[in-house]
């Protein structure tokens, strides 16, 4: 297995995630 | 390197350090648990110990030490009878240094996590009526703030931090979902199904690194393979954006041992855990292999683990209440 299986990563995924996720 | 203790009593139930204030002086600290009282141990020259606080639990057993990082004041507690039904915080009152109990949170307690920032999370109730709480904590420990996370659709398991960020806060699940928090804002970012073989894991401890999330999971029910021996912690890559996970690191016991994991405790890059074999083992996550095995000390089996939070030692304690501290 490889992290390359795990589709494309972002480096400020807890800042995106917070902006779409429900307030 | 070790000392030891003797609590005085026959159920030692939990062990943990932290820095105690006194008289304007920080001093590393063991607390000892057993069912019916806690005591805090201050350091005497040449590894002896002095018991300087004692508080008694007469109606409802102590389960477990909750350590709450940047508090110096302040013990929590959880007290009940093979569930948590209540939160305590012990201290001292300042005029007389005596012992006094504080009630935080009573009622069908899933889990509990001190957090930095001296902030203590709990779940309470189950998925339909669960409700996911922060309690911030002044420095003294007089008062305290309270705000509630969004509660996912599943039950909460386990908390679990992520290693340099502060603001986020994992949950494992009863259905085998990994769940993200925004500390800040109190936002529910992602429930991430995991595979099924990882079924009743315990998260113990979570790293952000390069987009990614190591979580380092626990297997009390993992069964011995051919390929892989024993396992007993896991470490597994999530990616956050996706949702999808794979393995990365599986610590399986040394050849010749025996054992499944009964408890155990994570630190940085060590993970320690008592085996069913009555033998502490201790994995090095970035060597990816066990690196130090300790047998039952005076025929004595291991039933605690923990590591230090006030420096590198491992508290290991034994069902007779004796504590003893090692230098890793």
């Amino acid at each position: 297995c490889s992290t390359a299986d795990l589709g494309p990563i972002s480096l400020n995924w807890f800042e995106e995630l917070s902006s779409e996720a429900p307030p | 390197h070790s000392t030891e203790q003797n609590p005085s009593s026959s159920c030692s139930v939990d062990v943990s350090a932290m820095w105690w204030e006194r008289a304007g002086t920080k001093e590393p600290c063991i607390i000892t648990a057993c069912e019916d009282v806690v005591s805090l141990w201050k350091p005497l020259d040449s590894m002896q110990w002095e018991k300087v606080h004692t508080w008694h639990f007469t109606e409802v057993p102590v389960l477990q030490i909750v350590p709450v990082p940047d508090i110096y004041s302040l013990i929590c507690v959880a007290l009940g009878s093979l569930e948590i039904r209540e939160i305590r915080a012990l201290l001292c009152s300042s005029g007389d240094e005596c012992e006094k109990q504080v009630l935080l949170q009573s009622g069908d307690i899933k889990a509990m996590l001190g957090l930095t920032k001296r902030r203590l999370v709990s779940s309470t109730g189950t998925f339909c009526n669960q409700q996911i709480q922060i309690m911030t904590f002044a420095e003294d420990g007089s008062s305290k703030d309270e705000q509630l996370l969004m509660p996912p659709d599943e039950t909460i398991l386990t908390f679990a931090e992520v290693h340099g960020m502060q603001e986020a806060l994992l949950g494992t699940t009863t259905v085998n979902s990994i769940v993200i928090w925004n500390l800040k804002t109190g936002q529910l970012l992602k429930k991430m199904h995991i595979d099924d073989s990882y079924q009743t894991c315990v998260c113990h401890r979570a790293y952000s690194e390069m987009g990614l999330l190591f979580i380092v999971l626990s297997h009390p029910c993992a069964k011995e393979s051919q390929a892989f021996g024993s396992p007993v912690f896991q470490l597994l890559a999530i990616n956050p954006m996706t949702a999808q996970s794979v393995g990365v690191l599986l610590c399986s016991l040394p050849q010749g041992q025996a054992g499944r994991f009964l408890e155990g405790d994570v630190k940085d890059h060590v993970a320690a855990a008592v085996l069913t074999s009555g033998t502490i083992a201790i994995w090095d996550l970035l060597l990816g292999h066990c690196t130090a095995l300790l047998p039952p000390v005076s025929d004595q089996s291991w039933s605690l683990v923990k590591w230090s939070g006030t420096d590198s030692h491992l508290l290991a304690g034994q069902k007779d209440g004796n504590i003893f501290i090692y230098r890793y």
